[in-house]
């Protein structure tokens, strides 16, 4: 198993529809301050993390749709789809893709100018987070296989007691 | 859950000595402040970096620091293996060296498993197979060029 | 109380735009949460990099925030200004076009003061005037090479 | 006025008396990691700095003496000079170049193996941390001229009302 592809649309800085192949080894990613690495690796979070918008570096969910910059329109939702090879089938699904999709659109409530909805999808047929989760918990996707900024500097910075919990939490 | 706790900190510390031996060529080992009660005391890395006396994480420099740290990220990653892996930016206090031999123990694993590395460094962009540039060369919108196959 | 700390940001936001400005080429301000009572609140930064929206903080990149706040450590020196100053890898996070901009920043002020910056950065070392390099050739024991004049 | 010369003995990771001649304008340090970059900025501030031993990075002020490593010798004694051209007498001084130094020597006291005295000396004579305090108070060394490894983080990653703080510092 491994990440086949990346699609994003309208997530944070990524303004069109843009499509990453990937390919199994060792790839790298770079490019200027502030270019939208990053953003690239809370695209994947955001589909496969949890479930707090903290982790993708948001205020509101509604805060990782592409806001438009100073000249552009800002868009209404953002979609990120990460394609798996499953030839391996570690991913229960009898094929040999799967597509994880998921949607935040925004909706003008009365009482809530935030509003937004979430949609998930498996390999283009509607789900939930649950969905998502139950799909991933045999196939490694544990959380520690995606490190993002800031990290190590957290890591070294940490208090014996507070190290002491990676390993709590590992038990 | 103490049992638990020990079975766990045993295998992790065999791997994290293995990784930090192959990624400075120095020895490291984790540390309970409390071997007896762990849960009373904290968990500290002692770190003899190639050549050097052992020192515990804070007498260390920054880059000595943060490579100790990756190292103990690269044993929990094979403690509890994954089809997939994302490093954001987790060479940034390593000078060339460093940053190389951090390069090449990614390098030996992507034959089993998918590393995706966000990186500035020049030692890892040579290292790996296949770069992307992410640039926002329009005002307010990122584009991703390259897919770039050095066929490395 | 409060007519001296107003006093004070006053003329550090004013050096604090300049700085930032000459740095990044976009523009940023320091806000308080609390205009009317600045003790009850906090002090955040709002910066728009150069062609893009502005932000707070924490919504900057990794890039963005070091440089937005290295620009507030150049306004609280302008404000208190020293004979002599010392940055240890304060360029860290920084990518080489920001790098160079800080460098060059640094080249301009070593005019009127002395300027010592610890670097890894190949943009900093060659704008300096002067260059050495710290090695541990010799197991535990550090040496220092160079004193190389650049003539920069 | 400038830092005209740096001197070391057994301090940290050196070994041996080094002297560092500098000049005014711009000087660059570099070196691979754990090379002593970071100790140099250390034996600045430990001549000049606030009292505490971990502005420098050390447990105890006798961390600061040369631990001798793998192979070498322990020092019972650590000891930096900082001289200062003094030409526009911004130090209330009748010289040309002042030089402080800074003294540590390990005492074995029954009660307190890592006992120590320390010394201070201007143009060699003997004096206090408070008389280097009270000669520096005018020259502008106010402690925001040195900026430690890891400081641009720390500021990047505060909080609000922490940074504001800042500002109640300085008026
Ligand atoms: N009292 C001492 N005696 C001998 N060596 C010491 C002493 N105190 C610290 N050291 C050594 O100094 C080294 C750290 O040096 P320093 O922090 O200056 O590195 P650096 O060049 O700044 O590296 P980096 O680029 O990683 O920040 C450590 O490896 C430590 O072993
Ligand atoms: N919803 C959004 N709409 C448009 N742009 C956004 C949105 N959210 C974040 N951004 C932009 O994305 C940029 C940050 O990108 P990112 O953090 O990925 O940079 P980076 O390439 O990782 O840089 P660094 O090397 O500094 O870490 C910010 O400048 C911000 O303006
Ligand atoms: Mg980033
Ligand atoms: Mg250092």
């Amino acid at each position: 198993m491994y990440l086949k592809k990346l699609e994003v649309d309208k997530f944070k800085s990524f303004s069109k529809h843009l499509t990453v192949p990937l390919f199994p080894g060792f790839t790298a990613i770079t490019g200027p301050n502030g270019s939208g690495k990053s953003n690239l690796c809370d695209a994947i979070l955001f589909v496969l993390g949890p479930k707090s918008p903290k982790t993708v570096r948001a205020g509101r969910l509604t805060d990782l749709i592409y806001n438009g910059g100073r000249s552009k329109q800002a868009a209404s939702q953002c979609k990120v789809s990460l394609v798996f090879d499953n030839e391996d089938r570690t991913i229960p699904i009898e094929s040999g893709e799967v597509t994880l999709t998921r949607v935040i659109r925004k909706v003008k409530k009365e009482n809530d100018p935030d509003g937004y909805y979430s949609y998930f999808y498996i390999n283009d047929r509607s789900a939930s987070l649950n969905d998502f989760t139950n799909l991933l918990s045999n196939s490694g996707m544990n959380g520690y296989n995606i490190i993002q900024q800031g990290t190590i500097t957290r890591l070294v910075d940490m208090v014996p007691s507070e190290r002491r919990k990676l390993i709590d939490d590992l038990a | 859950k103490k049992e638990k706790f020990f079975e766990v900190f045993d295998s992790l510390n065999e791997r994290y000595k293995e990784t930090y031996a192959a990624l400075s060529g120095g020895e490291a080992e984790l540390l309970l402040e409390n071997p007896s009660e762990p849960f009373e005391g904290g968990l500290t890395i002692k770190a003899r970096p190639k050549g050097k006396k052992a020192m515990r994480l804070p007498a260390l420099s920054g880059g000595e620091k943060s490579l100790a740290s990756l190292a103990l990220v690269f044993a929990i990653q094979k403690f509890l293996p994954s089809p997939f892996y994302v490093l954001d930016e987790a060479d940034m206090f390593l000078d060339n060296l460093n940053a190389g031999a951090v390069a090449s123990m990614i390098k030996e694993n992507s034959g089993h498993a998918q590393w995706i590395t966000i990186s500035l460094h020049e030692a890892m962009l040579k290292a790996a197979d296949h770069i992307y540039g992410v640039t926002m060369q329009e005002a307010d919108s990122s584009k991703i060029v390259g897919g770039v196959n050095l066929g490395g």
